[in-house]
C-alpha cells in the first residue's frame, strides 16, 4: 500500500497473506467463509500444485510470529474459468473464528456501487517509501464509475465491465505490487463488504491511473457454484 | 407510462405538522397518491406516507413554510412542480414563490384590489394558482408569468422566471430535464435504474439532484453534453442530440479575481500552473488533445489560456504547454486568506481527531464523523438547506452541535444528521458502539467446535438490524401480543405479509423486520390503538461471527 497507514492490528480479519511453501509473502487474499480464501488468479501462476501454498490467517506484522496466527494449507484451487483474474483457494483444514480471524461479506450478485463511495484495501505489498513496510496497512479512496475511468486521460479502454476502479484523480495513494489478491472493502450497514479483488495498476498511486480490481459481484454464481461442489 | 409518484420528489424520513392534512389510509404510496390528487383536485401539493402503519395524510398547503420534523418510516412526497424553480414553456404551469417583477417591484396579492382591481382572482381563475403574490400566468400570456405590481403607476410586469430547459438546454446540458431517450446514433436508451445492458454506478437514489428518469438523456458527470447507457450491449454510452436554446442562458453569479472555495467562479487571467509551466490555450488541441474546449463548455468562460475549474476540481487548473505533463493546478491568491486560516485555527486539535466509535446512545459522542450509514454527507446543524428543521445550537446548547458532525440531541438510539440530499432528510450516522472485547488466544479445542461458529439465522438472539432474525419472540417490547402476519385483524395491511414478503421469514406472530428497519424487528400488534411496535430482541453474544464486522475497530484512514 503507497501511502495510507499502518492498520490497527486485527482491523481487517479477513485479510490473509498468501505464501510459498518457504513462508514467503507474495500476495493478499480474503477469507470468506472459513474454509474458503479468494484472491486473484494471477497469484496462482508459480504454481498448479495447491502444495506450493501456504496461508497465513490472523497476521498483523509480517515477520513477527504472533500468537494470533493461524497457518493453513491449501487443498485445490479453482480459478476462474474465463480467465478472469479471480481464484478461490480451499483450505485443507477450516479457519479458526475468533477475535482475530474473521470472513468478510460478500455482495449480491451484480450489486453495483453507487459513484464515489469510499472504499478501502489492505495488504502488506510495496509502500514506495511511504512506510510501514512489514505491516499490514490500509487507504481509502473513492470508486471510480468505469465510465469515467475508461476515458483517455485515465485507462483508456483498458477497465473490462467485470473490473472496478479505485482511487484518487491526483493518485498519492494506491495498492501496489504484493497487494494483489487482496480486497478492496465498502462498508453497507455497519458491516464490510468486498467488492474488489486488487488485480492491476499502471504504475502505483500515479495521478490519474487508479487501480483496477475484480468486480466480485459479477462472480458471486460461480463463488457460490464451487463452494456449494466442493 | 411511469408512475404517478414521478411527479413528486420523495424525501425519506421527513413529516410535516400541518393542521390542514387530510387523513386516509391506503395500502401503498401510489394509492396515496391518487388520494391525494383527487381528493384535493388541482391543489395537491404533497402527502406523507407510513407504510407500516398505512396512513396516508395528504396536503393542499405550500409545504415551504410548514415545520418539518423526522420521523422513522415516515415518507414525505412533494409535488414537483411546486418545487420547479423555472418555467416550462409559457409558464402556466409555473406555481414558485416568485413574487417580484422582472423590474424588481414587489408583486400585488392576487386576492386584493389595492393598488389595482384585477381582472383576474382566485375565485374566478381558482386552478391558475393565484395564491400570494407570487407570479403566475393565468391568461397564458407568451411573455408569462407576471404579476399585477404594487407600484401604482404599473398596473402588471412579467417576472424574470428562468426557462426550465426541457425542449432544448443551456451550457453543457447540466440542467436539461426534458424527455428524449436515443442517442445521436439512434439507440435507445437505458433506464438509469436498470443494470441491464450495461452495469453502472449512476444510481438515480446516490444522485437524486441529477434527476436520472425513466431513460432520459442527462448529464450527471460533467461530460459536454447530454448522454445515456445505450440498450445496444455492445456500446457502452453515446451522447445525445439535445437542440440547444436560443435564449440566453442564465446569467452567471458575477465572476472573481482570486479564489474562493475551489475556485469555481475564477475568472482573473493568471495562466501559469503552481510549477511554474505555461498553461495551453482551452481552444487548442496541442500539446495536450481534451474535450474543455469553449464550444463543449460556454458557460465556463474558458477565455485563452487563464486558469479555470469548468469541472468541480479542487482548485483552477489548465493544461499545460509542457508535453510531459498534461495538465497541472494554478496558483490563485485567496481572496480572504486571513479568514479561511481562522476558520481552521479556531477548530480545536482535539476536535479534528475522529472519534470512531460512541457509547451508549451517543449523547456524548463528540467525534467528528460527518457521513451517515448510507455514505450520504452531514448538513450543518445551523444549515436551513437543504432541511429545514428545528435541532439548533439554541435550542441544544449542550448537545455541541458544531459544524456537520454526527450528535445525538434528541435522545435518539445513536447519533445521526439531517443529510444533505435533499430527498433523504435524516440519517443515523456511519458509526458504531464502543465495544470492549477481551483479547484471548484461540484454544485448541475450539477447533472441533464448528457448528458454534457459523449460525446463518439464530434463534434468539439477532445480528446487525435483525433482518435474519427467524427466532419466535411474539411480543412487542412493551409486552403487547403481536398480531399474525397473514391476518388482516385488527391492523388490515398489504404490505409484508406471508405472500407479499415470502423472504421473509413471516411466520405466525413472530417479531420480524421485513422492511430493514434500523431498530430491529417489530409486528403489528393485537392492540386495535396501536398498529406497530418494536420488539425487544437480544443481540447475539460474541463467539459467533457476523461477516464483515471486525472485533477491533479499522481506523477507516484515507489521508494521501
Amino acid at each position: 500500500i503507497v501511502a495510507g497507514c499502518i492498520s490497527h492490528p486485527h482491523s481487517w480479519p479477513w485479510q490473509i497473506s498468501l505464501r510459498t511453501s518457504y513462508r514467503m509473502h507474495f500476495c493478499g487474499g480474503t477469507l470468506i467463509d472459513p474454509w474458503w480464501v479468494l484472491t486473484a488468479a494471477h497469484c496462482l501462476e508459480r504454481s498448479s500444485w495447491p502444495s506450493a501454498y501456504k496461508v497465513y490467517l490472523g497476521l498483523h506484522n509480517e515477520s513477527a510470529s504472533e500468537a494470533s496466527v493461524q497457518t493453513r494449507d491449501v487443498e485445490k484451487l479453482f480459478k476462474e474459468p474465463h480467465r478472469a483474474d479471480i481464484a478461490l483457494l480451499k483450505l485443507r483444514r477450516p479457519a479458526i473464528i475468533n477475535n482475530h480471524v474473521i470472513p468478510v461479506c460478500l455482495p449480491k450478485e451484480n450489486d453495483v456501487l453507487g459513484g464515489k463511495k469510499v472504499c478501502y484495501v489492505t495488504g502488506w505489498g510495496e509502500t514506495r517509501g511511504t512506510g510501514g513496510d512489514g505491516v499490514l496497512k490500509e487507504t481509502g479512496f473513492p470508486v471510480i464509475e468505469n465510465k469515467i475511468c475508461n476515458r483517455p486521460e485515465f485507462l483508456n479502454g483498458r477497465v473490462k465491465k467485470h473490473e472496478l476502479c479505485a482511487g484518487n484523480i491526483h493518485g498519492g495513494t494506491d495498492s501496489c505490487q504484493g497487494d494483489s489478491g487482496g480486497p478492496l472493502v465498502c462498508m453497507h450497514e455497519e458491516k464490510f463488504v468486498q467488492h474488489g479483488v486488487t488485480s492491476w495498476g499502471l504504475g502505483c498511486a500515479q495521478p490519474m491511473k487508479p487501480g483496477v480490481y475484480v468486480r466480485v459481484s459479477h462472480y458471486i454464481p460461480w463463488i457460490k457454484r464451487i463452494m456449494e461442489n466442493n | 407510462q411511469g408512475s404517478i409518484l414521478d411527479g413528486y420528489v420523495k424525501t425519506e424520513g421527513a413529516w410535516l405538522l400541518n393542521p390542514k392534512k387530510q387523513t386516509y389510509r391506503a395500502n401503498s404510496h401510489e394509492e396515496c397518491a391518487e388520494r391525494c390528487e383527487t381528493e384535493n383536485k388541482f391543489t395537491c401539493r404533497a402527502f406523507l406516507f407510513t407504510s407500516k402503519d398505512q396512513q396516508c395524510l395528504t396536503l393542499a398547503e405550500n409545504t415551504k413554510t410548514s415545520v418539518i420534523f423526522r420521523r422513522t418510516n415516515a415518507v414525505l412526497y412533494e409535488k414537483r412542480i411546486y418545487l420547479l424553480k423555472c418555467k416550462e414553456g409559457k409558464g402556466v404551469n409555473y406555481r414558485g414563490t416568485e413574487a417580484k417583477t422582472r423590474e424588481g417591484v414587489q408583486c400585488q396579492n392576487w386576492a386584493v384590489n389595492t393598488p389595482h382591481k384585477p381582472n383576474y382572482t382566485p375565485e374566478k381563475y381558482p386552478n391558475a394558482g393565484l395564491e400570494e403574490n407570487y407570479c403566475r400566468n393565468p391568461d397564458h400570456d407568451p411573455k408569462g408569468p407576471w404579476c399585477y405590481t404594487m407600484d401604482p403607476a404599473t398596473r402588471f410586469d412579467y417576472c424574470n422566471i428562468p426557462e426550465c430547459e426541457v425542449e432544448c438546454m443551456h451550457c453543457s446540458g447540466e440542467n436539461y430535464r426534458g424527455v428524449v431517450a436515443t442517442t445521436v446514433s439512434g439507440l435507445v436508451c437505458q433506464h438509469w435504474n436498470s443494470q441491464q445492458p450495461h452495469s453502472h454506478g449512476y444510481l438515480p437514489e446516490n444522485l437524486p439532484e441529477k434527476d436520472l428518469k425513466m431513460n432520459y438523456c442527462r448529464n450527471p458527470d460533467g461530460e459536454p453534453r447530454p448522454w445515456c447507457f445505450t440498450t445496444n450491449p455492445n456500446k457502452l454510452w453515446e451522447y445525445c442530440d439535445i437542440p440547444r436554446c436560443t435564449t440566453p442562458p442564465p446569467t452567471p453569479a458575477p465572476g472573481r479575481h482570486c479564489l474562493s472555495g475551489s475556485g469555481q467562479d475564477y475568472r482573473g487571467t493568471i495562466s501559469v500552473t503552481e510549477s511554474g509551466n505555461t498553461c495551453q490555450h482551452w481552444s487548442s488541441q496541442s500539446p495536450h488533445r481534451h474535450t474543455h474546449t469553449p464550444e463543449n463548455y460556454p458557460c465556463k468562460s474558458l477565455e485563452e489560456n487563464y486558469c479555470r475549474n469548468p469541472n468541480s476540481e479542487k482548485m483552477p487548473w489548465c493544461y499545460t504547454t509542457d508535453r510531459s505533463t498534461r495538465w497541472e493546478y494554478c496558483l490563485i491568491p485567496s481572496c480572504d486568506g486571513t479568514e479561511q486560516e481562522a476558520v481552521a485555527a479556531d477548530v480545536p486539535e482535539q476536535a479534528q481527531i475522529a472519534e470512531e466509535c460512541y457509547e451508549g446512545n451517543g449523547m456524548t459522542y463528540r467525534g467528528t464523523a460527518s457521513f451517515t450509514i448510507s455514505g450520504k454527507k452531514c448538513q450543518a446543524w445551523n444549515s436551513m438547506s437543504p432541511h429545514r428543521h428545528n435541532k439548533t445550537v439554541l435550542q441544544y446548547p449542550n448537545a455541541d452541535l458544531r459544524q456537520n458532525y454526527c450528535r445525538n440531541p434528541d435522545e435518539d438510539s445513536r447519533p445521526w444528521c439531517f443529510t444533505t440530499d435533499p430527498h433523504v432528510r435524516w440519517e443515523y450516522c456511519n458509526l458504531r458502539k464502543c465495544s470492549y472485547v477481551q483479547v484471548t488466544s484461540p484454544k485448541p479445542t475450539q477447533e472441533a467446535n464448528l457448528g458454534e461458529i457459523t449460525l446463518q439465522f439464530p434463534r434468539n438472539c439477532m445480528y446487525g438490524n435483525g433482518k435474519n432474525y427467524r427466532g419466535t419472540i411474539a411480543k412487542t417490547g412493551r409486552g403487547r401480543t403481536c398480531q399474525e402476519w397473514s391476518s388482516q385483524i385488527p391492523h388490515s395491511h398489504s404490505a409484508f405479509t406471508p405472500l407479499t414478503d415470502p423472504r421473509a421469514g413471516l411466520v405466525r406472530n413472530y417479531c420480524r423486520n421485513p422492511d430493514g428497519d434500523m431498530n430491529g424487528p417489530w409486528c403489528y400488534t393485537t392492540d386495535p390503538r396501536i398498529p406497530w411496535e418494536y420488539c425487544d430482541i437480544p443481540k447475539c453474544s460474541s463467539g459467533r461471527y457476523e461477516c464483515g464486522k471486525a472485533k477491533f475497530t479499522p481506523k477507516l484512514c484515507s489521508q494521501r
